[in-house]
């Protein structure tokens, strides 16, 4: 639903390579903690990349009954 | 709980596919779990159609949106036949649903299950150990620019978004972390599959999960 023209697309990627500036400034000293830098996703804004890939709807699902301890099965 | 699992190692779960521009994740991730469902119990491995869940559960919206909760739903309450992705490959757009005769071979599911597991992960693992990989939906809007590594930040529990895979976890290093399949090819994240730190709910992967019986 957006014109896809190349000014847009740039703008978009200048934006993410901000945003991954961001969420890797934060924690840098978590070695295993996630990365974030350019990918298939880089040329769309996040509404765009959530119009288009984030249609799963949610759901209110019923509490885990703690009293019902699972066994834990023999997996071999 | 074993340190370590992942239905992989049990050649029990499909190839990262790829749902291109169309909104259904829904379908790749309630398929994904028929899927490892019939072959943890000895059926061959092998790709159903997503695009059959995505013409035909008319509870959904196609490329368009649906819910993993509506897919089953609907699978199980019209004992739906899943047929191989071969006889009705993915074409990444809505189309109309193809009818196959009773007679054809397909995957019914017995039943599913959906429940909240937020504060009890370790419940979640056992699941996982007992039915198979789970099927959750998750808040993905950070996933955008996911690379690799833990996911544990910038994912909160909001709203859920996207639909995924769990197929095992890993509590062999510092921080534990749940192994998730995506359906956005396997060039995204660490071959098609994130990890997401277990234990505080991140990205509310805990609090929709649904497992399926075949």
């Amino acid at each position: 639903t957006w014109p896809r023209s190349r000014e847009r697309e740039a703008a978009a990627f200048r934006e993410s390579l901000n945003r991954h500036r961001y969420l890797n400034s934060l924690f840098p000293s978590e070695n295993s903690t996630a990365f974030y830098g350019i990918n298939q996703f880089s040329y769309l804004f996040p509404e765009e990349f959530k119009a288009i890939y984030l249609r799963s709807k949610p759901s209110k699902f019923p509490r885990y009954p703690a009293e019902l301890q699972m066994p834990i099965p023999n997996v071999s | 709980l074993p340190l370590r699992f992942d239905w992989r190692d049990k050649h029990v779960v499909t190839q990262v596919r790829n749902q291109q521009t169309c909104g259904g994740c829904w379908a790749f991730s309630v398929v994904g779990a028929v899927e490892s469902a019939c072959a943890i119990k000895g059926e061959p491995l092998e790709d159903l159609s997503v695009q059959q869940v995505i013409d035909c559960s008319y509870n959904n919206y196609g490329c368009n949106g649906g819910s993993t909760v509506n897919a089953l739903n609907w699978l199980n309450k019209m004992q739906v036949k899943l047929v191989k992705d071969s006889e009705y490959p993915f074409k990444a757009q809505n189309g109309l649903c193809h009818y196959f005769s009773g007679s054809h071979s397909g995957i019914s599911i017995k039943d599913y299950s959906e429940y909240d597991f937020n504060e009890q992960e370790d419940e979640m693992a056992k699941a996982l150990l007992t039915f198979g990989p789970l099927v959750v939906i998750v808040d993905a809007v950070s996933w955008q620019d996911y690379l690799g590594g833990i996911i544990q930040h910038h994912c909160s529990s909001g709203e859920a978004n996207h639909a995924v895979l769990i197929t095992g976890f890993d509590k062999t290093g510092s921080t534990p972390y749940w192994i998730v399949r995506n359906s956005w090819g396997s060039s995204w994240g660490v071959d098609g599959y994130a990890h997401v730190k277990m234990g505080s709910n991140i990205c509310g992967i805990a609090d929709s999960v649904s497992a399926v019986f075949v």
